[in-house]
């Protein structure tokens, strides 16, 4: 499975974390805005964290990062 | 599976209890607010808090933790 | 396949019973009111008993318990 | 899978009844008004009983034993 | 799977029928007014055969054994 | 997989026949009225004939054995 | 998988036929007018053939052999 | 997975072809009026083909061979 | 899977390209009006072709080769 | 799983691009007006591109490449 | 499973990001307007970035990168 994050603004991080008893950031991938990600859990990542202004296509519907 | 938190505030905690005969806490995660986490169960962790003003977007529909 | 628990008081309780042959507590887990903990059934826990006024979100509905 | 027994009344009973070729009581759990109780079937159960006021949470709907 | 078994009346009998080339009654257990019998099918259950006054909650709907 | 045959009169016959390259009777099983069987498909039993005034109920729906 | 036979007159037959390099029939079983059969596909039986007035209750609806 | 056909005149043709790096005709079965025949994809047979008129029931459909 | 190739003119062709590093033709179907053809994708077949005046029925919908 | 391409005008290309650490094209095929190609992903092919005019019916619904 | 990206542009920009422990681009695809490709995620892919005017044809819906 994966869904997708497409960044609305400039300077949209999306990290992953690394699967294993240890919880430490592995990759830190920069989106300008529009451009769009598409990601799988791995291996390597049991965890992501979003930042900044975003619109992710999941499974569970719609979300925004970054909506104050 | 996995499933999503946004926080609604600054320092909400997504905690990781370890899989196994043991239950003890192994990471805790800050998010600041408008961050989203997303978050499988894998082979270190089977349960998982969530403390603070949060959204949790999730198979069984939307849960607000913190919510008074 | 896990579920939720919101508490909906303090000192809500969620006890883990043993899978196999003998049926004991092997753990038990606070909640602080609004606090939501996501559990899985595991290789050592194949029951489970919750005390005190939550939410339980689950593929057979919401159910709470301690509703009197 | 696994479903959810709520106590309606003091001293409601879930009993676990052993997997094999014999079929005896291997454990009874008592449960107090308003606690709830989440069960799967596993290596040592392959039936239970509920004897007293109970709702049960299952794929095919709400059951209540004791329902006179 | 699995299914559930109410009693409506007292006296009502779940038969367990082995499993293999011989099919004979290995178990005989006893329901009495509102218990809740829930059962599974396993390596030595391969047929049931309820009698009396009961209810069945089933994925084929309801069934109600003994109903004149 | 399983279905249930709800006898509505005495003497309904459930029969097995033999799994593999020969196709005998292996068991026949008498109901009386009222009451309920619940049967797989096993290692032994790839077929089955009911006769009688019966009740099925499948996942094709309710079919009525021996209705004129 | 399996499905529902439904003879409605008598002399029904359902036949086998074999599974392999070879097709030929390995078995043929009369039903009488009301009798139900139900069958699986299975190592020997990989095609059937049904003659004569009955009601087949399929995955795929209800067929009626025999309808002039 | 399975489908049925049905005769709807004298004659009817089901063809099986081989599997594997040769594609010929290995069965054809005759169907006459009203017949229902029964077939599987098996080690022998990954394509049919139908020449007459009939009825197909099928996961997708109703469909008539021969309708001009 | 499968689905259903319907010829609506005489000298449809059903053509089936090997699976592997290469692709090739490895078999040509003919079929006449009225026909019905079903196949699967195989060890041998990783794609196919049609051409000629057919109805295809499919999982996603019937589609119309040669509608001009 | 597979998918349809049904072409709209001559030349239509579907391309097929290497599983692997390499992406290149290993195979181009032509379709004229009218015709279907039925493709799957394979061993050999992880990735495809259809160039010219066609209606494709896929599982997300029908797409139509060189709609300008 | 797999996706389809169509380009509303010429260059259009379909990245391949290595699965592992490195994240890395290991593929660029330009796609030129009208043009459709079809992507699965692999041994070798297991996050990709779209950049450039392009619709999305996804399960989670359409999604329409670079929309300003
Ligand atoms: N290293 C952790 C990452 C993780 C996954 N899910 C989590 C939930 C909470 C905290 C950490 C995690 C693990 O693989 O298990
Ligand atoms: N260490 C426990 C963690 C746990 C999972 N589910 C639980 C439910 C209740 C209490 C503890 C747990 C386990 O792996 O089993
Ligand atoms: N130790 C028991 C725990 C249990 C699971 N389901 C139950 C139902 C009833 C009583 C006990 C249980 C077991 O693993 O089987
Ligand atoms: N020991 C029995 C318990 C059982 C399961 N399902 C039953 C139905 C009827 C009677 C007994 C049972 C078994 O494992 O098979
Ligand atoms: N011993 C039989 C029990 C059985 C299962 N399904 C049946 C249907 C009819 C008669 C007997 C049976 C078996 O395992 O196969
Ligand atoms: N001995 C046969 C029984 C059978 C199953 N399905 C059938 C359909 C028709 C005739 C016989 C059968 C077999 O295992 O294959
Ligand atoms: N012996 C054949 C029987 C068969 C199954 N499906 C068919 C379709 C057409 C003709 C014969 C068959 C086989 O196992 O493959
Ligand atoms: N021998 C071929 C038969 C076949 C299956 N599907 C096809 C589609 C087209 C042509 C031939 C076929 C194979 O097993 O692959
Ligand atoms: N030989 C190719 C056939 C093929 C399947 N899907 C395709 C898509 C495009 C081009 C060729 C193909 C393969 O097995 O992979
Ligand atoms: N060789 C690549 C092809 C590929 C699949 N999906 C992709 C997405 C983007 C770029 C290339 C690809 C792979 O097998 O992984
Ligand atoms: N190399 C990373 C690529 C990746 C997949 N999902 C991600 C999410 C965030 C960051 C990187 C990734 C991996 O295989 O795990």
């Amino acid at each position: 499975d994966y869904f997708f994050i497409q960044a609305l603004e400039n300077g949209v991080q999306v990290i992953g974390l690394t699967r294993g008893s240890e919880t430490k950031f592995h990759h830190l991938e920069k989106l300008d805005k529009g451009e769009v990600m598409v990601v799988q859990f791995t291996d390597h990542t049991s965890a992501m964290k979003i930042r900044g202004k975003a619109v992710l296509y999941t499974k569970h519907g719609q979300i925004s990062p970054s909506e104050k």
